[in-house]
């Protein structure tokens, strides 16, 4: 795991976050949805919460589907190639490549779906922009969230002990954590890159 | 789009392998320091968005392998636990055209993708008793 330079994170006296849609967006309850999960597995790990904010101008984190220059210049570039980028803390925002195929579906944990189709898990990538809401950057660790791509088909949502390591290093852990995470990656794949 | 499952996606919007707009990259593979491809300059920006190359150094990018080149892949082959070649081999073009976050791996030239804290089991045999600790 990482952190942005000078691990930014929450600050204490702001744990208790709100999350927001951009209403241009009009998305269904069932999309909606999807991120909420993804917001239970971090606040599994950490003494954070996340509750879901009506107020899009005011929530501490902004969710929005966007297309091409959206006014943060970092442009999105249609289909695959950059699915989404969020923000270091404080900044909350999260921002998805509107011109992606989503697939909400939710079910079950890691894993495949259909390979032959180019279309990308919500939740996975949901999962992996709160981390960098969070204040985790991307890790080497290929197994865990915050590695930095995902292949088309995979769904990737459970938090690895990587991930849940580097949170917990920015939050401490939450008290009802009972540890288990997915399995841990390897030791050689954690001891075979350099140390940058 | 947002489809309940995979099966969902109607197939004309289902996209072909050419729909990703890095997999012109594949066609640099095999290229190296020295070499001169039409195009490379796209590649060099790739990697400058994700931080290999620094943002002091944009601007005209040429279309030449150059040492600038070959420092952000040899970097990025580390980063993704590929094997350092310096080259576009078809290895680390395979991995440069995947789906990714458009969060930087590289910050003000230093890679931070390995600077986790790492977990060491250790094995204590005492009088009688035996027992474990994590060192971090």
């Amino acid at each position: 795991y990482s952190f942005f330079p000078g691990e930014p994170r929450w600050p204490e006296r702001r744990r208790d976050l709100t999350y927001a849609f951009e209403p241009r967006n009009a998305l269904t309850e069932e999309v909606k949805s999807v991120f909420s999960r993804a917001f239970v597995r971090w606040a599994e790990v950490i003494p954070l919460t996340f509750t879901r904010s009506e107020t899009f101008s005011t929530s501490d984190i902004s969710i929005g589907f966007y297309s091409g220059e959206h006014g943060d210049g970092e442009p999105f570039d249609g289909e695959m190639g950059t699915l989404a980028h969020a923000f270091s803390p404080p900044n909350g925002h999260f921002h998805l490549d509107q011109n992606e195929n989503w697939i909400v579906s939710g079910d079950g944990g890691d894993g495949r779906f259909l390979s032959e189709t180019w279309a990308i898990d919500l939740e996975s990538v949901a999962v992996h922009e709160i981390g960098h809401v969070l204040g985790l950057g991307h890790s080497s660790v290929q197994d865990s969230i915050m590695y930095p791509t995902i292949t088309t088909g995979r769904r990737k949502v459970d938090l690895t002990s990587d991930d849940v390591e580097g949170v917990q290093y920015l939050y401490g852990a939450n008290p009802n954590f009972n540890g288990s995470t997915s399995s841990p990656p390897s030791t050689q794949q954690r001891d075979t890159g350099d140390s940058g | 789009g947002f489809y309940p499952n995979s099966s969902a996606v109607p197939p004309d919007l289902r996209r072909s392998a050419t729909g990703n707009v890095w997999n012109s990259f594949l066609n640099f593979t095999g290229c190296h320091a020295g070499m001169k491809v039409d195009g490379l300059y796209k590649l060099k920006k790739y990697f400058q968005h994700f931080g290999y190359i620094p943002e002091t150094l944009s601007g005209n990018f040429t279309d030449d392998f150059d040492d600038i080149l070959k420092t952000a892949v040899e970097m990025y082959q580390r980063n993704f636990q590929l094997n350092v070649t310096g080259e576009l081999d078809e290895l680390t073009l395979n991995h440069v055209v995947i789906p990714r976050c458009g969060v930087a791996d590289v910050v003000n030239g230093t890679s931070t993708m390995h600077s986790g804290r790492r977990a060491y089991e250790v094995s204590f045999t005492g009088r009688g008793s035996r027992f474990n600790a994590v060192k971090l």
